[in-house]
């Protein structure tokens, strides 16, 4: 999970 | 945030106010896929999830409860309030063609096999297929409310304009989201014909008209 990014757009 | 992630996320919001003021004021849903705006309504709820779990600034918050509100807005009033002008017999596209392959998908290839992941990356191939009852229901009739054809061109840009800020994003931020792209892309594809029809009459003042 390290790599993991968050959905930050639309 | 950029000036292209902006405008994309401006053009969708348009979108959907030029949907909703079509359907309000003409007091028609006419030429409207019921299952185009289904499939959004589903777009938006499994990839919104996140609302509960996850703050990211105020602005993507309230963009996102709009966009839900809104997509549940269009079908209460499709499907309730001016249900008798929705146009079923125009709107035979088979949901199951489009929903079943994407979940299936969304499955095989994300970014972590987790709940929410999944229906993140179900919510975004969803969305690029989304549109194709839509465009199928105008090749059906042949033409194309001009404020339908309005809705649609801002649709379509929203993604296009995306395209423009992941190329930005990747230059200047590092950030890459394959599975955005790729669906992105098709999404954007999948509507160059109707840009072409829409830019050549549309723009010229006449009607949207498919050529026999």
């Amino acid at each position: 999970m390290e790599e993991e990014q968050e959905h930050d757009e639309l | 945030m950029n000036v292209f992630r902006l405008t994309g996320d401006i053009a969708h919001l348009l979108a959907i106010i030029l949907l909703l003021m079509k359907i309000w004021k003409t007091r028609s849903c006419a030429g409207v896929s019921g299952k185009s705006q289904m499939m959004f309504a589903l777009v938006f709820t499994t990839r919104y999830l996140d609302l509960i779990t996850n703050f990211i600034s105020l602005y993507n918050t309230t963009m996102k409860m709009i966009f839900i509100a809104s997509s549940y807005g269009t079908l209460y009033l499709m499907f309730l309030k001016f249900r008798a002008t929705y146009d079923s017999n125009h709107d035979t596209f088979r949901m199951e063609f489009l929903v079943v392959p994407v979940a299936g998908l969304s499955f095989l290839v994300n970014h972590d096999f987790s709940p929410l992941e999944i229906l993140w990356t179900f919510s975004i191939y969803l969305e690029s297929v989304a549109i194709l009852p839509q465009l199928f229901m105008i090749s059906k009739t042949g033409e194309a409310e001009t404020i339908t054809s309005h809705y649609l061109f801002a649709l379509g840009s929203y993604r296009a304009l995306y395209i423009l800020n992941w190329v930005y994003r990747f230059y200047f931020e590092g950030f890459f989201d394959l599975i955005a792209v790729v669906a992105g892309c098709v999404q954007t594809v999948l509507y160059c014909d109707f840009f072409y029809l829409y830019i050549t009459k549309v723009w010229k003042g006449k009607k949207l008209t498919l050529p026999a």
